[in-house]
């Protein structure tokens, strides 16, 4: 089955 | 004091259509060089990315930075009730718990004033990395919007393929299967209506089709839309509004677990 990750998980925080 | 002001409320309109189904609320960060917003959808698996340069605005002020926290539904439906060609102003007062809005006439003859209530919105900030794509699809914003549309009457995700010869877009489902195929434009007469396919590698990559169908309604943005696809990077799909700045989409990838 297809997974989506977070979005968080491909971008850092600033 | 932030104090804002653009010719024509068309262009707010069309933003504010553009992101507002998708995010509930956010925080216009308000400084000297323009408006900026990062929201993400309520299940965390898209973002979008708003700028808008002070230089895109008839009149720009912002003394200090300041977060307006806004709830898009509120700020959309206001702004609707402007005539197309209103100028608008945004205005706040550094410690102010409001956004002004006023819209003027072209006459000079009614003007009219608002204000909304900002809100705390608890929103992480997210520092987006300038990303290798392997590919970048330019093609008519109305053809993307028609294409995601009508894959979705088949299945939840869409897979996109982009080789030299062109980028496919093909979907699965429960009634059967589709695909559509765009070359790349051959003479482009109007770069507007050309299809422009740049190769680094080909790639293949599978989306939720419903977010594609999302952002595809931001076609009044601009006539042309680039989705950007890299290997272990969300999908940018980008609308570029002149000098003003632009609106961006990012989408994880579904992938294979």
């Amino acid at each position: 089955i297809p997974v989506q990750k977070n979005i968080t998980s491909y971008f850092g925080n600033r | 004091m932030f104090e804002a002001r653009v010719a024509q409320a068309e262009i707010l309109k069309k933003i504010l259509d553009s992101v507002r189904e998708l995010v509930e609320q956010g925080n216009l960060d308000c400084s000297g060089t323009g408006i900026s917003l990062q929201a993400m959808d309520s299940s965390h698996v898209s973002l979008v990315a708003l700028l808008l340069k002070s230089e895109g605005f008839e009149r720009y002020r912002c003394d200090r930075s300041i977060n307006l926290g806004i709830n898009m539904q509120s700020l959309g439906k206001i702004v609707k009730t402007a005539g197309n060609h209103d100028a608008i102003t945004l205005s706040s007062e550094d410690k102010g718990d409001v956004l002004g809005l006023m819209f003027e006439s072209t006459e000079q003859d009614k003007v009219s004033n608002y204000e909304i209530k900002l809100m705390d919105v608890d929103a992480e900030q997210l520092a987006i990395p300038v990303a290798e794509y392997s590919v970048c699809v330019r093609m008519p914003s109305a053809e993307f919007a028609r294409i995601t549309r009508d894959l979705s009457t088949i299945g939840d995700s869409v897979l996109i393929s982009c080789t030299k010869d062109g980028v496919q877009f093909s979907t699965t489902g429960d009634t059967g299967s589709g695909s559509i195929v765009l070359r790349q434009s051959s003479s482009v007469d109007d770069e507007k209506k050309a299809v422009v396919i740049e190769v680094q590698e080909p790639i293949s990559l599978s989306f939720a089709t419903k977010f594609l169908v999302q952002f595809s309604k931001s076609a009044a943005l601009n006539e042309s839309v680039t989705l950007n696809l890299g290997d272990g990077v969300p999908l940018m799909v980008e609308y570029p509004m002149k000098e003003m700045g632009y609106v961006r989409f990012y989408l994880a990838p579904k992938l294979s677990n």
